[in-house]
């Protein structure tokens, strides 16, 4: 979850 | 998503139109510094490599895809475009911006969340979009008499980057474990970096004038 949701902005 | 985080890609894909209008329809741009663009599309190019890895939705595919296309395009009219490149002010223009491509990828290897190729490629582009402005807020101070269109591209740009710290701030309150402090930090130091221009851009808005930065 960490890293799918760690670049989420852009 | 946040209504501040959307208020501030509004605000970003605003800016970005608004320079792309300019220079499309008045096919001049004057006033626009080439620095600044390049930077911006090596920061969307090193950053946006996600964009074949993962997916996160389809707005944020379109975004980037946006990001990566309009900042090419600009800087392919800047330099090739018969008429565009004509009004450059390549003399005014002339802020080293290779000496900020080394400390910040330096940085990155120094500093980052993890060594990963694309992490690595990624932090690199948060540090260096932080200092991409600085070519152009260098010209605009040269040039002191700002063009409405350019005055209010930096503007939305800017504002893009204030509602990104509102957007941090809401989601550290309403998020569990949401700690980013190299974005953090990093947008910090970019929005500042505008604070100089905001307040001549609002006083100027204020008294109705033309924009003009003192020399």
């Amino acid at each position: 979850e960490d890293d799918e949701d760690s670049h989420d902005e852009l | 998503m946040n209504i501040f985080r959307l208020a501030g890609d509004m605000s970003h894909l605003f800016s970005i139109l608004l320079l792309l209008l300019k220079i499309h329809t008045i096919k001049s741009c004057a006033g626009v510094s080439l620095k600044t663009q390049e930077l911006y599309a090596l920061v969307f190019a090193t950053r946006y490599l996600d964009i074949f890895t993962g997916y996160i939705s389809l707005y944020n595919t379109l975004m980037k895809m946006f990001f990566l296309w309009s900042s090419f395009t600009i800087v392919w009219y800047m330099r090739y475009h018969n008429v565009v490149r004509r009004s450059y002010d390549k003399d005014q223009d002339t802020f080293r911006h290779y000496f900020l491509i080394l400390p910040c990828f330096i940085l990155a290897l120094l500093v980052h969340e993890k060594f990963t190729f694309l992490e690595v490629l990624w932090t690199f582009s948060l540090y260096l979009e932080a200092v991409a402005i600085l070519p152009q807020l260098v010209l605009l101070q040269r040039t002191r008499n700002v063009d409405n269109l350019t005055g209010h591209y930096v503007f939305f740009l800017g504002a893009y980057r204030s509602f990104y710290i509102l957007n941090w701030i809401y989601r550290y309150f309403t998020e569990q474990n949401y700690y980013k402090w190299i974005t953090w930090i990093s947008g910090l130091v970019q929005t500042a970096l505008y604070a100089d221009f905001f307040y001549y851009y609002v006083k100027s808005w204020r008294n109705s004038e033309r924009l003009q930065l003192p020399a």
